[in-house]
Protein backbone atom coordinates (compact mmCIF):
# COMPACT_ATOMS: atom_id res chain seq x y z
CA UNK A 1 0.00 0.00 0.00
CA UNK A 2 1.62 3.47 -0.87
CA UNK A 3 -0.05 5.36 1.48
CA UNK A 4 2.30 3.44 4.10
CA UNK A 5 5.34 4.94 2.81
CA UNK A 6 4.19 8.19 1.45
CA UNK A 7 4.74 11.41 3.64
CA UNK A 8 1.61 13.61 3.73
CA UNK A 9 2.00 17.03 2.45
CA UNK A 10 1.95 19.90 4.72
CA UNK A 11 0.96 23.66 4.43
CA UNK A 12 3.42 26.12 4.96
CA UNK A 13 1.68 27.50 8.08
CA UNK A 14 2.50 24.47 9.98
CA UNK A 15 5.47 23.08 12.09
CA UNK A 16 7.03 20.27 10.52
CA UNK A 17 8.74 17.54 12.25
CA UNK A 18 11.86 15.88 12.13
CA UNK A 19 10.27 12.65 10.38
CA UNK A 20 7.33 11.92 9.01
CA UNK A 21 5.30 9.39 11.06
CA UNK A 22 2.58 6.26 10.42
CA UNK A 23 0.27 5.15 12.89
CA UNK A 24 -0.51 1.53 13.15
CA UNK A 25 -2.83 -0.18 15.46
CA UNK A 26 -3.42 -4.15 15.87
CA UNK A 27 -5.40 -6.82 18.02
CA UNK A 28 -3.92 -9.64 18.56
CA UNK A 29 -6.92 -12.87 18.88
CA UNK A 30 -5.62 -14.61 22.22
CA UNK A 31 -5.49 -17.82 22.05
CA UNK A 32 -4.58 -18.05 18.31
CA UNK A 33 -1.28 -18.73 16.85
CA UNK A 34 0.48 -15.49 16.05
CA UNK A 35 2.06 -16.06 12.51
CA UNK A 36 4.31 -13.62 10.87
CA UNK A 37 0.93 -13.55 8.46
CA UNK A 38 -1.68 -13.15 11.19
CA UNK A 39 0.89 -10.43 12.61
CA UNK A 40 1.11 -8.41 9.55
CA UNK A 41 -2.60 -8.79 8.42
CA UNK A 42 -3.55 -7.58 11.98
CA UNK A 43 -1.74 -4.23 11.34
CA UNK A 44 -3.58 -1.80 10.61
CA UNK A 45 -3.28 1.72 9.51
CA UNK A 46 -4.87 4.14 11.24
CA UNK A 47 -2.97 7.37 10.00
CA UNK A 48 -0.09 9.94 9.00
CA UNK A 49 1.19 12.64 9.60
CA UNK A 50 4.72 14.95 8.80
CA UNK A 51 3.93 18.15 11.03
CA UNK A 52 2.79 18.37 15.24
CA UNK A 53 -0.63 19.86 13.95
CA UNK A 54 -1.47 16.60 11.52
CA UNK A 55 -0.10 14.82 14.59
CA UNK A 56 -2.05 16.61 17.29
CA UNK A 57 -5.18 16.51 14.41
CA UNK A 58 -5.23 12.59 14.57
CA UNK A 59 -4.03 12.18 17.84
CA UNK A 60 -7.21 13.89 19.11
CA UNK A 61 -9.62 11.91 18.03
CA UNK A 62 -7.72 8.41 18.98
CA UNK A 63 -8.60 6.41 22.07
CA UNK A 64 -6.52 6.64 24.67
CA UNK A 65 -4.21 3.97 25.59
CA UNK A 66 -5.89 3.26 28.96
CA UNK A 67 -9.34 3.02 27.31
CA UNK A 68 -8.37 0.04 24.59
CA UNK A 69 -9.38 -3.11 24.88
CA UNK A 70 -6.81 -6.09 26.40
CA UNK A 71 -4.34 -7.30 23.81
CA UNK A 72 -4.31 -4.33 21.52
CA UNK A 73 -1.65 -2.24 20.44
CA UNK A 74 -0.48 0.79 18.88
CA UNK A 75 2.62 1.16 16.93
CA UNK A 76 3.70 4.43 16.19
CA UNK A 77 6.83 4.48 13.42
CA UNK A 78 8.63 6.32 11.03
CA UNK A 79 7.00 6.46 7.87
CA UNK A 80 8.63 3.70 5.69
CA UNK A 81 9.87 1.30 8.74
CA UNK A 82 6.91 -1.44 8.97
CA UNK A 83 6.22 -2.09 13.15
CA UNK A 84 7.79 -5.55 12.43
CA UNK A 85 11.10 -7.57 13.01
CA UNK A 86 11.37 -8.10 9.56
CA UNK A 87 12.16 -4.55 8.09
CA UNK A 88 14.94 -3.59 6.89
CA UNK A 89 15.29 -1.05 9.70
CA UNK A 90 14.61 -3.46 12.40
CA UNK A 91 16.65 -6.55 11.32
CA UNK A 92 19.66 -5.50 13.43
CA UNK A 93 17.48 -3.75 16.20
CA UNK A 94 16.20 -4.13 19.43
CA UNK A 95 13.71 -2.63 22.29
CA UNK A 96 13.36 -0.84 25.38
CA UNK A 97 10.76 -2.93 27.24
CA UNK A 98 9.02 -0.11 30.01
CA UNK A 99 6.29 -2.16 32.52
CA UNK A 100 3.65 -0.33 33.55
CA UNK A 101 1.18 -1.16 36.24
CA UNK A 102 -2.13 -0.29 35.11
CA UNK A 103 -3.54 3.65 35.55
CA UNK A 104 -0.24 4.65 34.22
CA UNK A 105 0.01 4.07 30.43
CA UNK A 106 -1.83 6.87 28.64
CA UNK A 107 0.16 9.88 30.49
CA UNK A 108 3.40 7.68 29.88
CA UNK A 109 2.44 7.27 26.09
CA UNK A 110 1.57 10.80 26.03
CA UNK A 111 5.35 11.63 26.80
CA UNK A 112 6.92 9.01 24.97
CA UNK A 113 5.30 9.94 21.80
CA UNK A 114 5.72 13.93 22.62
CA UNK A 115 9.92 13.23 22.93
CA UNK A 116 9.96 10.82 20.05
CA UNK A 117 8.13 13.56 17.69
CA UNK A 118 10.41 16.64 19.44
CA UNK A 119 13.41 14.33 18.49
CA UNK A 120 14.46 14.80 21.96
CA UNK A 121 16.31 11.35 22.34
CA UNK A 122 19.19 12.89 20.52
CA UNK A 123 20.25 9.72 18.85
CA UNK A 124 20.51 11.04 15.26
CA UNK A 125 18.35 8.64 12.87
CA UNK A 126 18.44 5.46 15.42
CA UNK A 127 14.60 5.50 16.97
CA UNK A 128 12.59 3.26 14.56
CA UNK A 129 9.15 4.02 16.46
CA UNK A 130 7.11 3.04 19.73
CA UNK A 131 4.82 0.58 21.12
CA UNK A 132 2.22 0.33 23.85
CA UNK A 133 0.62 -2.64 24.33
CA UNK A 134 -2.18 -2.93 26.75
CA UNK A 135 -2.54 -6.23 28.83
CA UNK A 136 -4.49 -7.83 31.41
CA UNK A 137 -2.58 -7.21 34.68
CA UNK A 138 0.28 -4.58 33.20
CA UNK A 139 0.73 -2.45 30.20
CA UNK A 140 3.65 -2.18 28.24
CA UNK A 141 5.78 0.43 26.39
CA UNK A 142 8.75 -0.05 23.73
CA UNK A 143 11.22 1.60 22.10
CA UNK A 144 12.56 0.15 18.99
CA UNK A 145 15.87 1.35 17.56
CA UNK A 146 18.13 0.53 14.56
CA UNK A 147 21.51 -0.92 15.88
CA UNK A 148 21.02 -3.24 19.18
CA UNK A 149 24.90 -3.60 19.07
CA UNK A 150 25.31 0.34 20.34
CA UNK A 151 25.67 1.15 23.61
CA UNK A 152 25.83 4.31 23.58
CA UNK A 153 22.85 4.63 21.72
CA UNK A 154 20.60 2.27 23.90
CA UNK A 155 21.75 3.90 26.91
CA UNK A 156 20.94 7.26 26.01
CA UNK A 157 17.55 6.05 25.06
CA UNK A 158 17.31 4.65 28.26
CA UNK A 159 18.95 7.56 30.17
CA UNK A 160 15.73 9.74 27.85
CA UNK A 161 13.00 7.38 28.69
CA UNK A 162 14.02 7.49 32.81
CA UNK A 163 13.77 11.42 32.37
CA UNK A 164 10.63 12.18 29.81
CA UNK A 165 8.30 9.39 31.49
CA UNK A 166 8.92 10.67 35.46
CA UNK A 167 8.99 6.67 36.37
CA UNK A 168 8.91 5.55 39.73
CA UNK A 169 12.22 4.04 41.25
CA UNK A 170 11.83 0.31 40.96
CA UNK A 171 9.86 0.51 37.79
CA UNK A 172 11.74 -1.78 35.89
CA UNK A 173 13.32 -1.59 32.10
CA UNK A 174 14.46 -4.51 30.05
CA UNK A 175 16.34 -4.41 26.57
CA UNK A 176 15.90 -7.00 24.18
CA UNK A 177 17.34 -7.54 20.81
CA UNK A 178 14.92 -8.45 18.10
CA UNK A 179 16.72 -11.84 17.56
CA UNK A 180 16.24 -12.66 21.46
CA UNK A 181 12.70 -12.06 20.56
CA UNK A 182 12.59 -14.17 18.03
CA UNK A 183 13.75 -17.12 19.35
CA UNK A 184 11.06 -16.97 22.21
CA UNK B 1 20.61 20.00 7.94
CA UNK B 2 19.39 21.17 11.48
CA UNK B 3 17.35 19.24 13.28
CA UNK B 4 14.04 19.85 14.66
CA UNK B 5 13.63 19.49 17.97
CA UNK B 6 10.72 20.73 20.12
CA UNK B 7 10.40 20.50 23.83
CA UNK B 8 7.30 19.44 25.38
CA UNK B 9 5.57 22.34 26.32
CA UNK B 10 5.86 23.76 22.45
CA UNK B 11 4.17 21.03 21.25
CA UNK B 12 1.41 21.35 23.94
CA UNK B 13 0.81 24.39 23.03
CA UNK B 14 0.11 24.11 19.53
CA UNK B 15 -2.47 21.21 20.48
CA UNK B 16 -5.52 23.44 20.37
CA UNK B 17 -3.91 25.57 17.66
CA UNK B 18 -7.06 25.84 14.73
CA UNK B 19 -5.30 23.91 12.29
CA UNK B 20 -4.57 21.34 15.01
CA UNK B 21 -8.61 20.22 14.89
Amino acid sequence: DKDEVVAPEINPNEHKLQYAYALWYSRRNPGKQNSIQSYDRNLKLVGRFASVEQFWGLYSHLTRPSELTTHTDFHLFKIGIKPMWEDEANQRGGKWIVRLRKGLVSRCWENLILAMLGEQFMVGEEICGAVVSIRFQEDIICVWNKTASDLGTTNRIRDTLRRILHLPSGASMEYKTHNESLKN
Amino acid sequence: GTRIVYERAFLMNLRNSPISQ
